[in-house]
């Protein structure tokens, strides 16, 4: 679930 | 995803349902912090930006987009809706918010995790978020006390972040190298300014009167 900026949290 | 931080996205999906019913159905703002909202259109419009360009879940996609869309709309309604800027109290609502914003920039351009455009960005979202709520509570103070709207909405803004934080310890302890300090601490700063609001939210609530 990791995003490319390694934010997957709201 | 783990059960604390879908309780916390609900949470804070419950605290903006509860504000654009409140402003919606009954047209009014009264207690509400037009400052505050505003600052929260720009915690999201800061913290989002990689909302087209890193594709988490189609969950985050989707509450992304409710929260940036009932933010903005909530600040449109407050400024330019005629019913409901009527029921606005401009005169009580006047913390110096814009004097939050640039102490934020400077201290996401100075502690971040990775010197981005992004992600100084989404730093600064933290730690404007974490201070956000300030005019609100300043506006309760003045405007004494509340209808249980707007009580209920700043009790599910400030619950949500302590079940992120309830996450964040989960995370900890079940991942390996989960470790977000910035985050964390911006967190925990957030929740205890709301300790004040708790105490007196449970004194009412338990004493059944509406929130003052």
């Amino acid at each position: 679930e990791e995003a490319e900026t390694g934010h997957d949290e709201l | 995803m783990n059960i604390f931080r879908l309780a916390g996205d609900m949470t804070h999906l419950a605290s903006v349902l509860v504000l654009l019913l409140k402003i919606h159905t009954i047209k009014s703002c009264a207690g509400v912090s037009l400052r505050t909202q505003e600052l929260y259109a720009i915690v999201f419009a800061t913290r989002y930006l990689d909302i087209f360009t890193s594709f988490v879940s189609v969950y985050n996609t989707f509450m992304k987009l409710v929260f940036l869309g009932s933010s903005f709309s909530i600040v449109w309604y407050m400024r330019y809706h005629k019913a409901v800027h009527r029921t606005y109290d401009r005169e009580q609502d006047t913390f110096r918010h814009w004097f939050l914003v640039l102490p934020c920039l400077v201290l996401a351009l100075l502690i971040h995790e990775k010197f981005t455009f992004l992600e100084v960005l989404w730093t600064f979202s933290l730690y404007l978020e974490a201070v956000a709520i300030l005019p609100q509570l300043v506006l309760l103070q003045r405007t004494r006390n509340i209808d249980n709207l707007t009580g209920q909405y700043i009790f599910l803004l400030g619950g949500y972040r302590g079940l992120y934080i309830l996450n964040w310890i989960y995370r900890y302890f079940t991942e390996p190298h989960f470790v977000h300090w910035i985050t964390w601490i911006a967190g925990l700063v957030q929740t205890l300014l709301y300790a004040d609001f708790f105490y007196y939210y449970f004194l009412r609530f338990i004493g059944g009167r509406g929130v003052e």
